[in-house]
């Protein structure tokens, strides 16, 4: 399947804690 | 489609992500289902800042063509249209350059896009746009041989789509396998295939009624199916 194939080295974008904003 | 053909897509296709697209399409979109999603390209495609998707949705054909010449005239139209759509789609989702935001924006097109490659009222004639100036009657009232196909069919079996996943959800294994090794091309010279029947089937002010929809309506399972699978 399409979605199985194109996502499977998909890394979620790191989250950013509030403390680490500026 | 309309909204109940994408929403039995989108959930097929949910049943048959793997844990890893699972986890992936949960992270692009934490607050919705694939099913929620299914007809947002539907809904933006009249706002002037996505009026360049419009002609995403359909392939535009001349009759008569076999495999051969179909894929050779899809490769050569000029312009963006369902087939160029998923490929930039598929690529903007396994690029790792791609921004969250321009994933999510894929995602939520490809739900829509791969589940309109499966009508075959979406790849056909530029003539009659699609079927939707062919008026046809069903069941006594006035529709169109698009129309028809995007849901009146669908609708006279008085189901949700979740009733109809779980309906369709008896698709053995080495199927699946095979439905989803096909390539892209495929399943639009499929549905090519169905729409040249169709149009010889009926002329402008058809009367259909029972029989139509008897003979048909497994074809519309079977798309809707091939599509949440290939989907997934």
């Amino acid at each position: 399947g399409i979605l199985n194939e194109v996502l499977k080295n998909y890394k979620p974008e790191p989250k950013i804690k509030d403390d680490q904003k500026t | 489609w309309g909204v109940i053909g994408h929403q039995t897509v989108a959930k097929i296709a949910e049943n048959n992500l793997n844990i890893r697209a699972k986890a992936a399409v949960k992270d692009l979109l934490p607050d919705e289902s694939l099913t929620q999603i299914s007809s947002w390209a539907d809904q933006v495609r009249s706002q002037p800042e996505y009026r360049y998707t419009s002609s995403w949705h359909f392939l535009n054909l001349p009759d008569g063509l076999d495999y051969n010449s179909f894929t050779q005239t899809v490769k050569g139209l000029s312009g963006d249209n369902i087939y160029t759509a998923i490929l930039k789609c598929g690529k903007t989702l396994s690029d790792p350059s791609s921004s969250r935001a321009q994933k999510v924006e894929a995602l939520k097109f490809m739900v829509h896009l791969v589940g309109d490659a499966h009508q075959p009222m979406h790849i056909s004639r530029a003539e009659d746009k699609g079927g939707n100036t062919i008026q046809v009657q069903f069941n006594g009232k006035g529709t169109n041989l698009h129309s028809l196909w995007d849901g009146k069919l669908l609708d006279a079996q008085g189901l949700t789509a979740d009733e109809m996943a779980t309906k369709f959800n008896k698709t053995n294994p080495a199927q699946i396998l095979q439905w989803q090794k096909d390539p892209i091309l495929k399943w639009l010279f499929e549905s090519y295939q169905i729409s040249s029947k169709l149009y010889a089937e009926v002329q402008s002010g058809s009367k259909l009624s029972e029989e139509y929809y008897t003979k048909h309506l497994p074809e519309v399972q079977l798309r809707l199916e091939q599509g949440g699978i290939r989907l997934a």
